[in-house]
């Protein structure tokens, strides 16, 4: 792994006398390739690894007898603090029912999030409400319909020919009225370049005026991530994201890359298709696993 | 010319981050920059050659399996989550619809809730019949039924859709080994093409992925979807050099005609554009 990787470097380079800056540069270089590699974006890595270099190039490396683990560990915790430093949580409102609007790429996970999200505050004694408003992507709506079913939980559908807009109106005042919680609004997967149905996720966030907009993000996700995120920040606002499909061996490269572009923490990580497969972040892990 | 004018670490620099952008993965990104280093000429041009040269292969690119008539065409379609198989899935059976040719769907993937409901609707968009049993049916019986009924009734072409799934999941890349199996069993010329449908915004996992579905199932090729965004798909430059597995079809939409034959030509300018 990546600091032996390091070490046997170093080892080589001390063979002639005392590490110096150009030695650590090298040793950064190793850390670029692992982070390009986990998918980090191009930029991220850039601006990372310079505010990192004023570390390494302190006497805690070049004094070191494991030169390339301290800078392992440097990098590790400059990870950590850029990552949000610990687990952010959903921020529910002073008065329910909190409204959480999913919004991301085509086959994020989201409909699988939404009933996720909804299990997880119904096992904390909550009462959630699913709506469906993808109205394009056939079975959508029988998709979140089986998944509410599965975890005994209400869902708003839309009927034949209604918006998006009126399906999340319509189950706010109806989950207002039955006095539930939390209100997830699941929308249809769309592309940042798409222009209609980027006008329409703005219009169903103003209707809905959620407390929570989470982008739902495939943690397999590369470079893409940052033209991504930063078309939804700019669009409909970001409270945070998601971070899906990390029970595969994509490294989530995403992660850094939207978190320093948008500046949101990641709330959940999706680790399974069961309903049960969901995390909170957790930063060191995070960081580690960027590491390879 | 305004080409030798320029620093040539900068230009390295400006190569690399376009093909960093495209995701084609800094290990292939420096392989590629180094094996025109030595050349003449517009290092763009140099670029665009060699990107070419790795995706056309021993130029093969245009041999196709020809439709069987002692059998149906079977077409095989995996990857992971979401990537666009049940999509595509609708998407090909309209095409072959399309071009007169009698056509099935097999929907193989009995685990996720409404896959079943989902690739009926295609069905029903192109007048093609959907073969399948209950949520929660073996999915290889499934496969297994739907290759029967196509022999049995003489269709040209049978598309298999199935369930998403991780390629480090080594139960569900057994599950995968079943189905097709089973196709097997009926004849060994089944399936006669095995499609990896990935999806253009991932990044590097596609390796991965091309690795463990081939050693799994024995891929044809691929099918890149979800171009029509940002996103250029360039990890299919490694995974052609590594696994030598060359793209097939491209997907650009969510519509029934929305699948493309891939060109590398086009696919590199989009690139490196
Ligand atoms: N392995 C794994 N699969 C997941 C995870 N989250 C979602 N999936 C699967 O990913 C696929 C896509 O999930 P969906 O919830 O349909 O995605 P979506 O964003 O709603 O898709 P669209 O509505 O088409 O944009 C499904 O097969 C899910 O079961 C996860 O954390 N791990
Ligand atoms: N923009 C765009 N969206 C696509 C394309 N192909 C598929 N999609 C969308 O991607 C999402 C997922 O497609 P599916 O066909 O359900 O993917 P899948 O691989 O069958 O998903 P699972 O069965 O859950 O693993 C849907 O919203 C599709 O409409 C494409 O080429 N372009
Ligand atoms: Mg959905
Ligand atoms: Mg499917």
């Amino acid at each position: 792994e990546i600091s032996r990787k390091l070490d046997s470097a170093f080892q080589k380079l001390r063979g002639k006398g005392k590490l110096n800056e150009k030695d650590v540069t090298a040793g950064l270089r190793e850390i670029r390739l692992a982070l390009l590699e986990a998918d980090v974006h191009y930029k991220v890595v850039k601006e990372f690894l310079s505010a990192v270099k004023e570390r390494a190039v302190g006497n805690e490396v070049l004094k070191s007898i494991t030169p390339g683990q301290q800078i392992v560990k440097i990098v590790h915790e400059e990870l950590v603090k850029l990552l949000g430093g610990q687990s952010a949580p959903l921020r529910l409102a002073s008065q329910p029912p909190t409204v959480v609007l999913l919004a991301g790429l085509q086959g994020s996970g989201k409909t699988t999030f939404a009933a996720k999200l909804a299990a997880r505050y119904k096992k904390r004694g909550k009462r959630p409400h699913l709506v469906a408003a993808d109205i394009y992507r056939p079975a959508a709506a029988d998709q979140l319909e089986q998944l509410a079913e599965t975890i005994g939980c209400t869902i708003t559908r839309g009927e034949e020919g209604e918006s998006p807009e009126s399906i999340t109106e319509r189950a706010i005042r109806k989950a207002r009225g039955d006095l539930k919680d939390l209100v997830i609004v699941d929308t249809a997967g769309r592309l940042h370049v798409d222009d209609d149905l980027m006008g329409e996720i703005e219009r169903i966030s103003a209707v809905a005026e959620p407390h929570e907009t989470l982008l739902v993000v495939d943690g397999m996700t590369g470079q893409d991530a940052v033209n991504v995120a930063t078309a939804f920040q700019e669009r409909i606002g970001l409270d945070g994201f998601v971070l899906t499909k990390m029970d595969g061996d994509a490294r989530g490269g995403a992660a850094l890359s939207i978190r320093h572009v948008t500046g949101t923490p990641v709330k959940f990580v999706g680790v399974g298709e069961g309903i049960e497969a969901l995390e909170e972040f957790h930063p060191d892990r995070m960081a580690t696993r960027l590491l390879g | 010319s305004a080409v030798t004018r320029q620093d040539p670490e900068e230009l390295r620099e400006e190569l690399e981050a376009v093909l960093l952008q495209g995701d084609v993965g800094i290990l292939a990104a420096d392989r590629l920059i180094k094996s025109i280093q030595g050349q003449d000429g517009d290092r763009w041009q140099l670029l665009e050659e060699e990107m070419l040269r790795i995706l056309e292969g021993e130029g093969e690119n245009g041999e196709r399996p020809p439709i069987t008539t002692g059998g149906p065409h079977v077409i095989l379609l995996v990857g992971t989550n979401g990537s666009g198989k049940t999509t595509t899935a609708g998407k090909l059976a309209s095409k072959y619809a399309g071009e007169g040719k009698s056509v099935l769907l097999a929907a193989a993937d009995t685990y996720r809730a409404a896959a079943i409901e989902q690739l009926q609707i295609w069905g029903e968009r192109s007048g093609v019949d959907v073969i399948s049993q209950e949520r929660g049916a073996d999915a290889a019986s499934v496969a297994y039924d739907s290759l029967s009924a196509a022999i049995a009734r003489n269709m040209d072409v049978l598309i298999v859709d199935t369930a998403g799934r991780l390629q480090t999941r080594s139960n569900l890349m057994d599950e995968l080994k079943k189905i097709r199996r089973v196709l097997q069993k009926q004849g060994d010329q089944y399936p006669q093409e095995t499609f990896l449908v990935l999806d253009a915004t991932i990044g590097q996992n596609a390796l991965s992925q091309a690795r463990l579905f081939h050693e799994a199932v024995e891929l044809d090729g691929l099918i890149l979807t979800k171009l029509d965004g940002t996103a250029k798909g360039g990890m299919v430059l490694a995974v052609r050099q590594e696994v030598d597995l060359p793209v097939r079809y491209i997907g650009v939409g969510e519509r029934a005609d929305d699948l493309m034959e891939f060109s590398p030509k086009e696919f590199v300018q989009a690139l490196l554009e």
